[in-house]
């Protein structure tokens, strides 16, 4: 089973179509195993990536190497999921 | 049923035990059919909500193709549920079901939902081996032969958006296909997916505008202020082309060309926090407000009749 630890997901501004076409740039580099929730489209639209915790220094540093503005949406994946799972086995035992 | 908990997420054989269960306890009002079956051999089940009569015409209403947006699936179990509680109750569903059929398909892509419970929680695709590659799976969203394979789809089975090596070359997306062609009179195709608030219709792989655009436009509008009367959830509305971005071999671009006119896509909540990874404690609220949003697309089809 794959884990989600210290995964994040960054909301990224791009401040106009030259940032978006650098953040898409990203996407080409595979060795990052980004997964784009939302893709990179026009400068109006924010941007959500999930970084795994090895991806996340490379991918921060760029950002602000090329004045990006970002924010993390989600700190750890992996705390999100295991709070959908109590919450589904919680259920299961009250049914029971 | 009544023990059925609508505020939880559930895995597929809980969700398809409520299908069973649905079709037990209220035959005189809903059916299963299995309309497919999944790359691995799963059945793709269909609850048919119908008061009688034969060849009625329809609205088809399908949650969580992108298997991971859990919040979809879970809100396709509280419609089936509405439905059920609003017949004979509310006069407007109860006037839709008596002039139409309704199709509602909960688990879109049953392999890559049992996936995300129990491999790999952000899964997206189907689970379909590619030729020549290691990886795994198409989008079953860049599948349908609605301008297939032109910009707006990846041509690498290991990106989120590979197209797959043909048009419905997915059997979850081919039984949609020959389910639509051989029923031959659905009038309206909602496709529910999350995350970005908005609600969109064709098209998405041409810039070219919809000949019923300008109905296709009110109607979104009245769905999305109707959605927003409940809590407050701002949607955006528009095509899809010009609302998030050029996307080829869509759904819904697919069944407005196939004389469907009423053809939408919902991309339902975000909060800003956390994605399609929603707190099972805003599934109801998501739930809830969708389906004021549903309802305006239905009872538009119901007095619009083409």
């Amino acid at each position: 089973t794959e884990t989600f630890v210290g995964h994040q997901v960054l909301r990224i501004f791009a401040a106009d179509e030259f940032q978006v076409e650098q953040v898409k740039g990203l996407e080409d580099l595979e060795h990052l195993q980004l997964d784009f929730w939302r893709e990179p489209i026009h400068p109006e639209a924010s941007i959500d990536v999930r970084v795994p915790f090895h991806s996340l220094q490379a991918v921060k540093v760029f950002l602000e190497s090329n004045s990006i503005r970002y924010g993390i949406m989600i700190e750890d994946v992996q705390s999100l999921v295991d709070e959908e799972k109590l919450s589904m086995s919680h259920n299961s035992r009250a049914r029971s | 049923i009544a023990t059925f908990n609508y505020a939880s997420y559930h895995n597929l054989d809980e969700i398809y035990d409520f299908i069973d269960l649905l079709a037990a306890e209220k035959p005189e009002l809903v059916s299963k059919i299995q309309i497919g079956e999944s790359y691995e051999g799963r059945p793709i089940k269909v609850l048919k909500f119908s008061t009688g009569g034969t060849n009625r015409p329809a609205i088809w209403i399908d949650t969580g193709i992108h298997s991971r947006e859990w919040v979809t699936q879970a809100s396709g179990a509280y419609f089936a549920k509405k439905i059920i509680d609003s017949y004979g109750q509310d006069p407007s569903l109860t006037s839709i079901l008596d002039n139409f059929d309704i199709f509602l398909e909960i688990v879109t892509n049953p392999d890559g939902f049992a996936f995300t419970h129990s491999k790999n929680r952000m899964w997206r695709k189907t689970r379909s081996k590619n030729s020549g590659s290691l990886c795994i799976g198409v989008d079953p969203n860049r599948n349908w032969d609605a301008g297939f394979g032109v910009a707006g789809s990846s041509g690498n089975p290991c990106s989120e958006t590979y197209r797959g090596p043909y048009a419905n070359s997915e059997p979850e997306v081919k039984a949609i296909v020959d389910f639509v062609k051989s029923h031959g009179n659905i009038k309206a195709f909602v496709s529910i997916h999350s995350y970005s608030q908005l609600l969109l219709y064709p098209f998405g792989y041409t810039s070219k505008k919809a000949a019923d655009q300008a109905e296709l436009d009110a109607v979104a509008k009245s769905a999305v202020e109707a959605l927003a009367s409940l809590h407050g959830t701002k949607y955006k509305y528009g095509s899809i082309i010009t609302t998030i971005y050029q996307a080829s071999g869509g759904t819904i671009d697919w069944t407005y060309e196939q004389g469907i006119k009423y053809s939408f896509t919902f991309e339902l909540r975000d909060t800003g926090r956390y994605g399609f990874l929603l707190p099972a404690s805003q599934i109801i609220p998501t739930a809830e407000e969708t389906w004021l949003g549903l309802m305006v697309i239905m009872e538009h089809t119901r007095d619009h009749p083409y």
